[in-house]
């Protein structure tokens, strides 16, 4: 089967590192204070980043309406209107995190529990 | 995702990763992008977690992911975790728990739980290995000192294999995929034979920042769907986090 494998032309790259100090290749960093109550937790990270949350959230949706627009209505309308009472169910601090993470940005609790459980769903 | 646990000649450890991730879930034919991974990678952060002013761990993720996918805790250990693709996979996992069963431990939020309450590597593996799972996946674990270093591979009952460094006999790095290692991966996705070719002409005199971040820089290990690449140095708490960008031509996954 290693064989069958698709020749690899690239030579193991060289001078890489340390990359561009460059926002292109930067990451910023964060300090979530965990004396904090666990719902206040994040707000000050995602209030900042509300909007590239909804926009991955967006492609998502369409991505799932590009490929069944009745059924991504229906699965979105569960989303929206269900799926939040399972933060209910979810351990602590991990349930008010969530919460406090839907609550600090607007978006539908249901939702913001899909991102956080997105490695479960696509571990298929 | 691909990662990697090395130890150099005189026994630190580093540990580092390449998150992959938004694998058939919209092409840009235009770029020639995935379109999730392109959305993800302005959200990449590094985190501190801290109580009383003092680090108590860090932690890579995306804005408004209160997951841990990659983490350490300085001067402890280092973590991340790969995704392990299953038939008996997560979803199910995740009716089992609609239907009432909570035995199981959801996937990111186990990782949180062991750079918070860990406090030390055999701590670590053990809770890794035993604690029952929503989805299977491989833990990717490094300690502190030399020989401390393992991938667990995970079912969602139990853990099926621990492989471990073992400097003394010549395995010292450990390299993981999306792929049981005892196994060969999918013919159409095969990064690890790149990766270990590529760490086998860094050499162990060469492990480092620098050694490892060109290994996961070369094609195909970094892909279409990598959105960073972390690097840690567990001894001196050093967790640095650098997106990924892939220019064609370049694999898709």
């Amino acid at each position: 089967t290693h064989r069958l494998g698709p020749p690899q032309k690239e030579e193991c790259v060289t001078g890489k590192y340390p990359p561009p100090q460059t926002a292109e290749y930067q990451v910023p960093k964060y300090v979530v204070n965990l004396d904090l109550p666990a719902a206040d937790r994040w707000t000050h990270i995602v209030k900042e980043r509300a909007k590239s949350i909804v926009n991955l959230l967006q492609k998502f949706k369409d991505f799932v309406k590009a490929l069944d627009a009745k059924l991504a209505e229906k699965i979105f309308d569960y989303v929206d209107h269900n799926l939040g009472n399972l933060t209910n169910t979810l351990p602590q601090p991990y349930a008010d995190e969530i919460k406090g993470i839907a609550k600090a940005t607007e978006i539908p609790l249901g939702e913001v529990l899909l991102y956080n459980i997105f490695y479960e769903i696509f571990t298929v | 995702c691909t990662s990697i646990v090395a130890e150099d000649p005189a026994g630190k450890l580093y540990h580092a990763r390449n998150l992959d991730f938004g694998l058939f879930m919209g092409w840009d034919f235009k770029n020639h992008t995935w379109v999730i991974t392109e959305a993800l990678r302005p959200m990449i952060m590094n985190i501190e977690f801290q109580m009383k002013g003092q680090v108590v761990y860090k932690a890579v993720t995306y804005a408004g992911f209160i997951g841990a996918i990659t983490g350490m805790i300085p001067g402890v250990l280092t973590m991340s975790m790969n995704e392990r693709f299953n038939l008996d996979g997560g979803y199910l996992g995740i009716i089992e728990w609609l239907l009432g069963d909570h035995n199981g431990k959801w996937m990111s939020f186990l990782t949180r739980d062991v750079l918070m309450y860990s406090t030390s590597y055999q701590q670590a593996k053990e809770t890794l290995s035993k604690d029952e799972l929503l989805a299977p996946g491989y833990y990717i674990l490094g300690g502190n000192s030399s020989g401390q270093g393992c991938v667990i591979t995970r079912s969602r009952e139990k853990s099926l294999d621990i492989w471990e460094l073992n400097p003394g006999k010549g395995v010292w790095y450990l390299l993981e995929t999306n792929y049981d290692h005892w196994k060969a991966p999918l013919f159409v996705d095969d990064r690890r034979t790149p990766g270990m070719r590529c760490m086998n002409q860094t050499t162990q005199q060469n492990v480092g920042f620098a050694g490892i971040f060109n290994v996961l820089s070369t094609k195909p290990v970094l892909n279409k769907l990598t959105t960073y690449t972390a690097l840690m140095q567990v001894n001196a708490g050093k967790l640095e986090t650098y997106k990924q960008h892939c220019d064609d031509p370049c694999w898709p996954w």
